[in-house]
């Protein structure tokens, strides 16, 4: 564990706080969509079901339980409680162009062909695209409430800090992941239009609009 | 350990 990893991970854990507070404060995931989350379970219950065979920290194992959990919770919100508020007909990225590519590269890039393995490397791909449909409704829309942007911003920022974590552990540990690096500088690559407009719009008080 | 698939980060 190392600073850029350690903060990474509580950037992560604040932008499912920050998304929560968003959907129970307004009491609606307008602008949140669901593909994206659903995906986020996807990656979450690919990846973290090592859980049950592969024990590497109590820190490891309660973030595992909070990150499947929270996001299954988020998906409960936005299918049943807040139903009516989830606008499905402007959250229309065909995710089979995301599961189908992920599941082949899985298929070919893993560190050893069994499915566990292949489970990992699909979550690592499809997590690194997850965000996809999220970013093509805000491109449809053209605008996010500050709140929303937020979180995006602290979900990518989580991302980026790994890329330091994987140079600092590649000098002082000699470790390197080239799935998990590969796939890391991609997703970091995706949020690089958005971190653009909220670093130089939201975080000077306005509007999270884009150019038409 | 320090192999790739360890996969000690979350």
């Amino acid at each position: 564990m190392n600073l850029f990893r350690l903060l990474g991970d509580l950037s992560h854990l604040a932008s499912i706080l920050v998304l929560l507070h968003k959907i129970q404060t307004s009491r609606s995931c307008r602008g949140i969509s669901f593909k994206t989350q659903a995906l986020y379970v996807a990656v979450f219950v690919a990846r973290y079901l090592d859980l049950f065979w592969r024990y590497i920290s109590l820190y490891n194992s309660a973030m595992k339980v909070f990150f499947i959990g929270s996001s299954c919770y988020i998906l409960y919100l936005m299918k049943y409680r807040y139903r009516p508020t989830n606008d499905p007909s402007i959250d229309t990225f065909r995710i089979e162009y995301l599961l189908v590519p992920c599941a082949i590269l899985s298929l070919i890039f893993n560190y050893n062909f069994m499915p566990t393995e292949i489970l990992w490397s699909f979550s690592i791909f499809l997590e690194s695209v997850a965000i996809l449909p999220q970013l093509f409704m805000l491109q449809r829309t053209g605008e996010a409430e500050a709140i929303t942007t937020h979180y995006l911003a602290a979900l990518g920022i989580y991302r980026a800090l790994y890329i330091p974590n994987w140079i600092y552990r590649y000098f002082t540990e000699g470790v390197i992941d080239p799935i998990a690096v590969t796939a890391g500088i991609v997703q970091t690559g995706l949020y690089l239009d958005f971190f653009y407009v909220y670093f130089t719009k939201v975080l000077q008080g306005q509007k999270f609009e884009l150019p038409a | 350990s320090a192999t790739p698939d360890a996969h000690d980060e979350l």
